[in-house]
């Protein structure tokens, strides 16, 4: 028997339109932590990882651990239907092959439920291991989302680099060039809007641009982010989600031939 | 603009 009820119905919302661009179907996982789930882009160039904790849920019963392979367009069709106030509920049987959204609305006048199918989903389940990074960047989330943006009408690949100056981001196309300097700054009026960067050494990687916008429909999740980069590894790309958890993307480098 | 990699290059399977 699995039943969550998360009171802020929308952020679940949220966060299906933060992964449906880059994953189609996926297996979610419900253990005592919380509600997770971990999956690759078809071709296995992103990662995605998403962890709601068990305590930020209002209530949050799971009897014993459930994978549930859902379509994630499927998913969003279903929550589309909820209000944006609505209290949405999560529930599913042992052995069975649906799950069930209720929603209701703040004031109790309308309650819904959403039955929909499960699927069988072969999916492989990567460790990722700890590493430290040479370098992290904080910034406001819609900032990163602007310049992904901005540079993709220019080019189709972004370096980024971070050195004490700051972290830059270069790209180049038929058009011509553009390099997006943000330097450090903590002196602003509220802490989320500002840019702090913690080196250890200098560094400098190459990503498809395309999968970083895809990153950023995570945006409305969270007022900033971190990106975490190391020479020969994956870049990760943080949103937290206040009070619950996070979604986090890996991005694999392109790398010289 | 480089060879794509991939993620399971780096991370190993479970």
């Amino acid at each position: 028997m699995l039943e969550l009820r998360l009171v802020q119905g929308s952020l679940l919302k949220k966060v299906l339109d933060a992964m449906r661009e880059l994953v189609n179907d996926a297996n979610f996982d419900c253990s005592a932590t919380g509600f997770s789930l971990q999956a690759m882009d078809s071709s296995h160039v992103a990662l995605v990882a998403l962890l709601l904790r068990s305590e930020g849920f209002e209530h949050y019963r799971c009897d014993r651990n459930l994978s549930m392979g859902m379509n994630l367009n499927n998913m969003s069709k279903m929550l589309r239907c909820a209000g944006n106030d609505d209290i949405i509920t999560i529930k599913a049987d042992d052995g069975t092959d649906s799950v069930t959204f209720m929603f209701e609305s703040p004031n109790q006048d309308k309650i819904a439920d959403f039955e929909m199918k499960l699927m069988d989903i072969d999916s492989e389940h990567l460790g990722i291991p700890d590493a430290e990074y040479q370098a992290i960047v904080r910034m406001p989330s819609s900032e990163f989302a602007r310049i992904c943006k901005d540079l993709s009408s220019i080019g189709d690949t972004v370096v980024i680099s971070v050195t004490k100056e700051g972290v830059k981001f270069s790209t180049a196309g038929d058009i011509g060039t553009a390099n997006i300097v943000c330097r450090q700054n903590k002196t602003v009026d509220k802490p989320e809007e500002a840019t702090i960067i913690e080196m250890q050494e200098p560094v400098s990687l190459t990503f498809a641009l395309r999968y970083l916008n895809s990153f950023t429909k995570a945006t409305p999740l969270s007022d900033t982010v971190t990106i975490s980069l190391s020479s020969e590894l994956p870049v990760v790309v943080e949103y937290k989600i206040a009070e619950m958890g996070y979604i986090r993307y890996y991005l694999a480098p392109k790398i010289e031939e | 603009g480089g060879k794509q990699s991939t993620i399971t290059a780096f991370f190993g399977q479970f």
